[in-house]
């Protein structure tokens, strides 16, 4: 349960970071 | 998009897997020419959620007993790791691409960006090793229960009256209702439909098998002191429920271990 959970807290994060740095290039296309 | 083995390793890894995919995509394309924005309290982030991983990780291997899974894990996190410190020397080299002046971008705008895929990847493949090696651990510890009531099926020759058949029968009861238990768990997590619908069939069969391994049992111990044809025929009925729940259950560990792609195994 825990390595889920910590598992979750990295998945969130390196989602937020990537689409974070998507966004910027998006606004060029 | 990978082929994700269970629902709960789909459903922390879908969202970072299609968010890694269009980031991989825009650099393909060579859509990423805009400078980055500041990405270091983002990556801080992923940083400090490593290393909780990191001592989670460490702190279950530590207590323990499955030697595979202190091996395995590891290397697991060491990639999820080098992954985050890839990112952070990403957030270094784009932040030098945002002091260029001119639209085109500089070798470190183009070094930051392929560390940024090659980091965020990395994370992505490291979670998953990690998460797969943890799901690993849990199939062989349903094996295990598995293996312990095949073995407790072999106890039935030595049951030669009643108080060794209500011993039998309170033994072998918690052993088969924790199997099909985690079974029927095992089986609400499975993305792939074909090893569920095998797994059902089988622990179905060794559920409606029991009932007769029992009445084999108590007609031997009502013949017991009476050799003959009768005696003979619970033998035999007693052998054949044990042969047919016990390959029932080689079956169930077998089907346990396939991979959501192992799809011609079914079978």
């Amino acid at each position: 349960e825990q390595i889920l959970e910590a598992a979750k807290s990295i998945a969130t994060a390196t989602t937020a970071l990537v689409k974070a740095a998507s966004a910027a290039q998006k606004e060029l296309v | 998009m990978p082929v994700f083995h269970t629902k709960t390793i789909q459903m922390i890894l879908e969202p970072v897997a299609e968010q890694v995919s269009t980031l991989v995509l825009i650099h393909e394309q060579g859509k990423d020419g805009n400078q980055m924005p500041d990405l270091i309290n983002p990556i801080l982030t992923v940083k400090a959620a490593v290393s909780n991983l990191v001592k989670v990780g460490k702190d279950q291997i530590k207590d323990t007993k499955d030697e595979i899974l202190k091996l395995d894990t590891p290397p697991a996190l060491e990639k999820v790791e080098t992954s985050a410190d890839m990112l952070v020397q990403a957030s270094q080299l784009l932040s030098i691409d945002q002091k260029r002046e001119t639209a085109e971008m500089t070798p470190e705008g183009m070094e930051g960006r392929k560390k940024l895929i090659a980091g965020s990847r990395g994370i992505l493949q490291g979670t998953s090793d990690l998460l797969l090696v943890f799901d690993e651990a849990e199939v062989r510890r349903i094996c295990k229960v598995c293996r312990n009531v095949r073995d407790y099926l072999n106890q039935s020759s030595i049951v030669a009256g009643m108080e060794d058949l209500v011993v039998f029968v309170k033994s072998l009861t918690p052993g088969t209702t924790t199997l099909a238990r985690m079974i029927g768990d095992r089986c609400k997590d499975l993305t792939n439909q074909n090893h569920v619908a095998a797994l059902t069939e089988e622990m179905d069969q060794v559920k409606a098998y029991i009932p007769g391994l029992i009445s084999s049992l108590k007609a031997f111990v009502q013949t017991v002191d009476k050799p003959g044809k009768a005696q003979e025929a619970a033998i035999g009925n007693r052998e054949y429920y044990t042969t047919q729940i016990s390959e029932r259950i080689t079956e169930i560990i077998r089907l346990l271990q396939l991979v959501s792609t192992d799809d011609a195994n079914t079978d």
